[in-house]
């Protein structure tokens, strides 16, 4: 007895989800920040972000197909980690890493945080 | 798993979704 593991799985199930996503299949939820607004999968969302988990877990919001965030929260910071969810990639540019750690830490991700913490530490 | 007599398959293990149909 044994088994096969098919090492790229976890990949290749998520670039299929990014895929969904950008066809807007099965998307069940858009997050409206500042006037951008983000289509997602709720599953996507609550598996990648605590913010997300304790919205999405409540009974009286897991219906919810529309979000508004806090207006502090920064569009491009948002949009970089929405990415990053569907992809594993995060993308450091300079003049958006302080963003996207803020943004990661109001969507409480916090091991994002920590490796942006650490990018900008290496940085200085 | 690791260990028991596992086979490491590399190769893709689902369709792929297109970008547009």
């Amino acid at each position: 007895d044994g088994c096969i593991q098919f090492t790229r799985h976890a990949g290749d199930v998520l670039l299929n989800f990014n895929r969904l996503r950008s066809r807007n299949i099965l998307t069940d939820v858009t997050i409206q920040i500042d006037g951008q607004h983000f289509c997602a999968h709720k599953t996507v969302l609550v598996a990648c972000s605590g913010l997300f988990y304790s919205i999405f877990t409540d009974p009286l919001k897991s219906n919810l197909s529309a979000i508004s965030l806090d207006p502090e929260v920064d569009p491009d910071g948002f949009a970089i980690l929405l990415d990053f969810m569907y992809t594993s990639t995060l993308t450091l540019k300079d003049s958006l890493v302080l963003v996207t750690m803020n943004t990661a830490s109001y969507l409480q991700m916090e091991h994002v945080v920590d490796t942006c913490r650490r990018f900008i530490k290496s940085r200085e | 798993y690791e260990g028991v007599n596992t086979i490491k398959e590399m190769g893709r293990s689902i369709h792929e979704i297109p970008r547009q149909e």
